[in-house]
């Protein structure tokens, strides 16, 4: 057990790497999360982080932290970023330029949309295993409703409720853009 | 698990039973929410809520800052709690079997979604934090739900004020009787209650929306529900119809049944 011991714990982890992303898209982009399953010394520090490329117009799918907050910062680009809170007040609508830092609240909505020269960030979150919940793609919590359910919650038509469930097929977290029905 | 927002204040010196002090009304069905300020709550840290849903009546999605336990009071119905990381499993075998027939699917061929549990009085629902809950009303009797949330949990790392994330809806608060006796003290608290309640989608703009779902901007528009008066609680015609085992079959005997199948 020598190497579960503090003293020989693995300290350092690259996130860069694209070869180690986490979601992939094409055309999209790359996140890469780095949580204390992957790094254990992490669980000490209740901390986690993610690495982030947007290409071009390219969108990170609207979703919340259900146990963390997030604090972005900036490397490279910029994108238009939306934030919403509870009783769905918008908090924060503008540009994030490199350089920049922006916090986003524990189960806060945010999404993000990269400009023209694409968009890079790192985000720390303040848990070991942050958990990220998608409403749009594969892993949303629309796809995990029944279309019964979203219809009458939204007043919609099955098809049209068939097409938010399904409509981004495979794609999780990383959005491409221009596609629109 | 208590130390993470601090001790909290308990100077109580009476305790006297509560009854809730707010209370908003749906198409099909009623909230009512206890004084998170009281003293006693906030000592215990924690915040309860009472759902009355009409039949028919479907609790629109929403989630919340805090773990919570529901206790079924009263009446019986189904609730869908989408648990993150979870793909969409719940699809029938008898849908499989009659695909594999080749007849028409009423629920539609594709669908598919996470577990939905039926529920009666007496049940206990525990729900983490963030997860995203529905329920509905499939009894001839109203459902009645009373909710505990944990503020004062871990999992909660914003401030001990419980906050709703709607995902579907819109509510204008409206006063009640018993809420206007409150108000008066609440707004010289400084507190403001009738502040609508939209969904999430709503602080979003239409475009991004649309682009994000691969949807027009006409459907990106109702998910916003910005004309949506029918609040949180919305009747459902017809009855809800959703893939899930055979009512009055045992879900473990159903799996046992099957499982030679797979």
């Amino acid at each position: 057990g020598v190497e579960e011991t503090i003293c020989s714990m693995r300290l350092k982890q690259n996130i860069a790497n694209p070869t180690r992303a986490d979601i992939y898209s094409e055309k999209g982009g790359r996140i890469t999360t780095l949580n204390s399953q992957k790094l254990p010394i992490l669980n000490f520090l209740q901390m986690s982080a993610e690495r982030g490329v947007l290409y071009q117009n390219a969108l990170h799918a609207p979703h919340w932290h259900s146990n963390a907050h997030s604090v972005i910062y900036v490397t490279r680009g910029s994108c238009r970023c939306q934030i919403v809170g509870n009783q769905g007040r918008q908090v924060f609508d503008g540009q994030l330029n490199q350089g920049q830092m922006l916090v986003v609240p524990q189960n806060f909505a945010v999404v993000k949309q990269a400009g023209n020269e694409g968009f890079e960030w790192v985000s720390f979150k303040t848990n070991d295993n942050a958990m990220a919940i998608p409403l749009v793609g594969k892993t949303s919590v629309l796809r995990a409703m029944p279309v019964d359910v979203l219809m009458n919650a939204y007043q919609i038509s099955r098809e049209e409720a068939q097409r938010l469930k399904y409509n981004r097929q495979e794609e999780t977290m990383v959005l491409t853009p221009g596609s629109r029905s | 698990s208590r130390h993470y927002q601090g001790q909290s204040q308990c100077r109580i010196e009476n305790i006297n039973a509560q009854e809730p002090n707010r209370r908003v009304e749906s198409e099909a069905g009623v909230v009512e929410f206890w004084d998170q300020n009281n003293e006693q709550f906030e000592c215990a840290g924690v915040a309860p809520t009472r759902y009355i849903i009409q039949p028919n009546g479907l609790l629109l999605p929403f989630f919340v800052n805090a773990p919570r336990l529901v206790y079924i009071v009263q009446g019986r119905g189904m609730s869908g709690a989408l648990i993150p990381g979870c793909p969409e499993t719940f699809h029938s075998i008898r849908q499989s079997a009659q695909l594999r027939a080749g007849r028409s699917q009423q629920q539609g061929a594709r669908d598919q979604h996470q577990k939905i549990r039926s529920i009666r009085q007496g049940d206990i629902l525990a729900l983490p934090a963030g997860v995203t809950h529905w329920l509905y009303n499939e009894g001839e009797t109203p459902l009645v739900a009373v909710s505990l949330h944990d503020t004062s949990s871990n999992a909660n790392q914003l401030d001990r004020n419980l906050r709703r994330f709607q995902l579907a809806g819109s509510q204008q608060t409206q006063t009640t009787s018993y809420q206007q006796r409150q108000q008066q003290r609440q707004q010289v608290r400084g507190q403001q209650q009738d502040i609508p309640e939209n969904n999430i989608f709503n602080g979003f703009n239409v475009e991004t929306l649309a682009e994000a779902f691969g949807v027009s901007t006409e459907t990106a528009r109702k998910l916003q529900g910005q004309n949506d008066q029918r609040g949180n609680i919305v009747f459902v015609e017809g009855g809800l119809r959703a893939i899930r085992p055979q009512q009055g079959e045992d879900e473990e005997e159903r799996e046992q049944r099957y499982r030679t199948a797979n």
